[in-house]
C-alpha cells in the first residue's frame, strides 16, 4: 500500500 | 511601523482563503520589501510559502522588520467584512500586539476599522533549499481544480505522471478508476488556455488528494498553476500572485 510521507525527510527543520 | 495599503480588498481575501485551512494560524514576517510567510500544517506534509512584494500594495512602508502572528480563521472573519472592491489597509506599529485593518469604501464616503488581537507564535521552519526540478507543467488552475476534485471522488491518492510530451494524472479506487491526460498547447488568443511540459527526466508520483483539495483552494488567485516535480521529492505547486506568490511543497506518497 501507499504510505505518506512527510515534509521532514526532505526539508528538516530550522 | 507597518502600513501595507492592497488597492482591493479582494486580493487579501482570496490569500487568506487559500491558507487558512492548511494552517490555522502563522506568523506574517514583514519588511522593507514586503511580506512573507511560511507555515507547515499539523501533519508536517504541505507547507505553504507566500510572498507579497511590497510592489503588489498600492502604498507601502516597513520602517523596521516586524513578525505578526495571526490566527488566519479570525483574520478571515475581519477581513470578509469589507467588499471585495474596497481599498484594504493593513496598519501595525513596532511592537504591537494588535493588527490595525481598514476597509475604504471607493465610492461612499464610508471607512471601517477593526483591529485584530495578534498570536504569539512559536513555530516549526522548514528548510527549504532551492530544489532541482525534473518536470514542470503550467496549466490553467480552474483545469488543474477540477482534475483534482474528480479524481477525489476514486481515491484518496492522486498519480501523476510526466512523460516527453503530456501529463496523466490518475486514480483507482473502490468503485472503479479514472484519467486525464494533458498535452501542451499554444493558445495565442487566450494565452491563460495554454499548456506548457517541461521535462528532464519522467516523472511518476502520488499525492494525497485531501491535501490537494487544500491547495487548489489558492485556484481564484490566479489563472495558471505551475507544476514542479522531481522523483521521490515534495511536488511544488505555485500560483503567482501580481507581484509574488503562494506556494505549496506537498511531500509525496511512497509504496511500501
Amino acid at each position: 500500500g501507499e504510505q505518506q510521507w512527510s515534509l521532514l525527510p526532505f526539508f528538516g527543520l530550522l | 511601523m507597518l502600513e501595507g495599503k492592497f488597492e482591493e480588498a479582494s486580493l487579501l481575501k482570496k490569500i487568506v482563503e487559500a491558507m487558512k485551512d492548511c494552517v490555522s494560524s502563522c506568523n506574517f514576517n514583514c519588511t522593507e520589501n514586503g511580506i512573507s510567510v511560511q507555515a507547515v500544517d499539523n501533519s508536517r506534509v504541505l507547507l505553504i510559502s507566500l510572498l507579497i512584494e511590497k510592489d503588489t500594495f498600492e502604498e507601502y512602508r516597513c520602517d523596521r522588520n516586524i513578525t505578526l502572528g495571526i490566527g488566519l480563521g479570525s483574520f478571515s472573519k475581519i477581513i470578509g467584512n469589507g467588499a471585495n472592491s474596497d481599498y484594504l489597509t493593513i496598519q501595525a506599529e513596532d511592537d504591537a500586539d494588535t493588527l490595525g485593518i481598514i476597509f475604504e469604501d471607493k465610492v461612499k464616503d464610508k471607512i471601517s476599522e477593526y483591529n485584530l488581537k495578534l498570536l504569539d507564535i512559536d513555530a516549526d521552519l522548514l528548510e527549504v533549499d532551492a530544489m532541482e526540478t525534473d518536470a514542470t507543467i503550467t496549466l490553467p488552475s480552474a483545469d488543474f481544480a477540477k482534475i483534482c476534485k474528480d479524481m477525489k471522488t476514486l481515491s484518496e491518492s492522486l498519480q501523476i505522471t510526466v512523460t516527453k510530451d503530456s501529463a496523466k494524472f490518475q486514480s483507482a479506487g473502490e468503485i472503479g478508476s479514472g484519467s486525464v491526460v494533458i498535452k501542451p498547447k499554444t493558445d495565442i488568443d487566450h494565452p491563460e488556455e495554454s499548456i506548457t511540459i517541461s521535462l528532464d527526466k519522467p516523472i511518476d508520483l502520488s499525492f494525497g488528494s485531501k491535501y490537494l483539495s487544500d491547495i487548489i483552494k489558492a485556484t481564484s488567485l490566479s489563472q495558471k498553476v505551475t507544476i514542479k516535480l522531481t522523483e521521490d521529492s515534495p511536488g511544488v505547486f505555485e500560483y503567482k500572485l501580481p507581484s509574488g506568490y503562494l506556494r505549496f511543497y506537498l511531500a509525496p506518497k511512497f509504496d511500501e
